[in-house]
Parts: structure tokens; C-alpha cells; sequence
């Protein structure tokens, strides 16, 4: 799994 | 878009709206914790520069924007319309014990040393303790207004949804940040107690009353 972060998130 | 985000996300703007409703109606801001409300325009404001930096869709544009300006608005009507009403005597947490261990942390632990990741970073921290103000003034006068809990409720349920939104995207989309899951984590853990007085309590249509 990748370790990206969620900035389509609020 | 799944379901737990968007629930999760109308769960937050549903807490919002309660909070300045609450305000607005009753022309007061009593058993609100300005110092909370502080924090959490701390928190959107960090988080959401990246609108003048990235597109990502009108939905999240406009949310971002929703809670920016209630944040704000909030923030006028507690220190400036109804300062009158505010009930600082009973909000004495010192956030300073919040904000900088955050500023520390997110200067350590982050996926980026980057300005806007460090201040994303620092928002996710920030968020997950930020309504320790508002518990502790809860706790301090013993009970909330009903309306208060339901909002405590809205704002506490949102982040517990985004927990189930992330385990979602862990399987489906093989997508995880363990930076705002282990935030998230103690976020929804820090309400817990507040939850189970809630059940027990407000929904029988009790007042939320600590024991003595």
C-alpha cells in the first residue's frame, strides 16, 4: 500500500 | 466519494450549522468554548491554503470555503457581537499546551519538511485535540444545553465516520495516511466519554448532567 496523503480530503 | 466520507463530511458541516444556529437564535455563546473555536480556525486555516494552490473539485473548493467562513463567523459572533455572553470564567484551558506540542510534532512527523505539509501536518494534530477546551468546560460547569451536545455529538461523529472512510480506501483504493489515522484515532477516542453520556442521557431526553 502506498503512504500518500489524503488532500482530496476535508 | 464513498459513503462514510460523505456522511462524515455532512456530519461536520451539520455541527457547524448547530453551533452557529445555536449562537445566532439565542443571541448567546454560553457553555461554548471560544478557545476551542479558536483552535479549530487555527486547524481549517492551515489546512485549507492549499485552495490557492490546487484545484481538486468544486465540492471540496466549496466545503473548504463553508468551513472557513464559519469558523470565522463563529469566531466574530463569540468575541465581537454577543462578547457579552461569553462565559470566559469557565474556559481556562491553556492552549498553549495543545498548539505547541502540535507545532513539535508536525515538525518531526510529517511526509514532507515542506511549509504547506508541515502546516497540514500541523492542522491533523491540531484537530484531534482541539475540542479538549470545550470538554473541559463542559466538565468544569458539570452540564451542557442540549443543543450544545447535539453539537459536540455532530462534530465528534464526523471524524469517526472518516475512520471507516479510511479503512474504505485502504481496501478499495489501497490509500492510507497514517498521519491523519492515527490523529483520527485519538480524535474520536477523546469523545467517547462525552458519546456514552450523550446515549445515555440527551437522546432520553435528559439534559447532559456530569455526576456530581
Amino acid at each position: 500500500g502506498t503512504n500518500k496523503t489524503l488532500k482530496d480530503e476535508l | 466519494m464513498n459513503i462514510f466520507r460523505l456522511l462524515g463530511d455532512l456530519s461536520h458541516l451539520l455541527a457547524v450549522i448547530i453551533l452557529l444556529l445555536k449562537i445566532w437564535k439565542t443571541r448567546s455563546c454560553a457553555g461554548i468554548s471560544g478557545r476551542s473555536q479558536i483552535l479549530f480556525a487555527a486547524v481549517y486555516t492551515a489546512r485549507y491554503l492549499d485552495l490557492v494552490t490546487s484545484y481538486i473539485s468544486a465540492y471540496n473548493t466549496v466545503m473548504k470555503i463553508v468551513f472557513l467562513v464559519a469558523s470565522y463567523g463563529t469566531l466574530y459572533l463569540m468575541f465581537l457581537k454577543f462578547k457579552a455572553t461569553y462565559d470566559h470564567n469557565h474556559d481556562t484551558f491553556r492552549i498553549e499546551f495543545l498548539v505547541l506540542p502540535c507545532v513539535i510534532l508536525a515538525l518531526l512527523i510529517n511526509h514532507d519538511f515542506s511549509a504547506l505539509e508541515i502546516l497540514w501536518t500541523f492542522s491533523i494534530y491540531l484537530e484531534s485535540v482541539a475540542i479538549l477546551p470545550q470538554l473541559f468546560m463542559v466538565s468544569k460547569t458539570g452540564e451542557a444545553e442540549s443543543i450544545t451536545s447535539h453539537y459536540l455529538f455532530a462534530l465528534g461523529t464526523y471524524r469517526g465516520l472518516y475512520l471507516f472512510n479510511w479503512i474504505y480506501r485502504y481496501y478499495a483504493e489501497d490509500h492510507y495516511d497514517l498521519i491523519a489515522i492515527i490523529a483520527g484515532i485519538v480524535q474520536t477516542v477523546l469523545y467517547c466519554d462525552f458519546f456514552y453520556l450523550y446515549i445515555t442521557k440527551v437522546l432520553k431526553g435528559k439534559k447532559l448532567q456530569l455526576p456530581a
